[in-house]
């Protein structure tokens, strides 16, 4: 592995979105995995719709809260095309369903896997580097306050309610991190990322961990 | 829909402050996290959750580990 790794150097991550008063947190890391795993196949980076997945995903409950793994088996099981934003925008509240035409140009996800990494947070490095940013789910009460530095105590295992994007990690510092993008605008953390620590499934970032191929 | 006032504000934003002091004094030693006034400062821990965190979680299996085998001494 690497001493560090971001896929933002890459120039496959879009920017940080903010999901307003939507609890729409899964659908961000949803579409947050299948922009960049798009971008890593060598297409052009696109911003594609949360609204879309919001509202469509059957099994979820839109700005109300869902799972990302609903919305995986949602897009993996229908194959629908993912639009880009400008075609679908986000409006912080839930919406119809819309459907395209097959013509439509989108992105669907050809396959997914989800595994619980914890105690084995290099394999999920080594998923990170072969798949592309991965989505997880975390435990982010304390993460109200947050402002910067790496997370390691004030959140536990075993109580997720957060989807997050990890999009790298960083182990040349006395404390190796997880670089995470939150989908609470750039004002929030570090520009809009968490930096948590690495090797002791804080907050439970290896619980649940979920990678896309498109 | 949470009804807002400016009493109901400056109640969350106290309790926010109370909870900063406890967050950055923490006794572990190798403290790098710092919390602090952000956006979500006049919001009440249960009300945050309510808004933001609404993720619900999924039991995986676990990642299978790779069985490593010696290689036996060849010549």
């Amino acid at each position: 592995l690497p001493l560090r790794f971001d896929w933002r150097d890459k120039h496959v991550v879009t920017q940080v979105r903010s999901q307003q008063m939507c609890g729409g947190c899964w659908a961000f890391s949803v579409v947050g995995a299948v922009e960049s795993a798009h971008a890593i196949q060598g297409e052009p980076l696109e911003v594609l719709s949360v609204q879309q997945v919001l509202d469509c995903s059957y099994k979820d409950d839109g700005c109300g809260g869902g799972s990302p793994l609903n919305a995986l088996r949602w897009l993996n099981k229908t194959q629908v095309k993912l639009v880009e934003d400008s075609e679908y925008p986000f409006k912080a509240q839930n919406g119809l369903c819309r459907y395209f035409s097959s013509s439509q140009s989108g992105v669907s996800v050809k396959d997914y896997t989800s595994h619980d990494f914890s105690e084995q947070e290099d394999e999920m490095a080594r998923a990170l580097l072969t798949f592309g940013p991965l989505v997880v789910v975390v435990d982010a009460v304390s993460w109200q306050d947050y402002l910067g530095g790496i997370i390691q105590h004030h959140c536990s295992s075993g109580e997720a309610n957060h989807a997050v994007l990890v999009t790298g990690f960083d182990k040349t510092g006395r404390i190796p991190y997880w670089i995470v993008r939150n989908s609470w605008g750039r004002s929030w953390g570090v520009d809009g990322y968490a930096h948590v620590k690495m090797g002791s499934n804080i907050c439970g970032i290896a619980d649940s961990v979920s990678a896309v191929s498109v | 829909t949470w009804s807002r006032s400016r009493g109901r504000d400056a109640a969350a934003f106290r309790e926010s402050l109370r909870r900063h002091r406890f967050l950055n004094s923490s006794p572990w030693e190798n403290t790098t996290a710092f919390y602090g006034v952000n956006q979500f400062s006049y919001l009440f821990p249960e009300e945050f959750k309510a808004i933001y965190l609404r993720s619900k979680p999924a039991m995986f299996p676990r990642q299978p580990t790779e069985m490593y085998k010696p290689i036996p001494n060849v010549p």
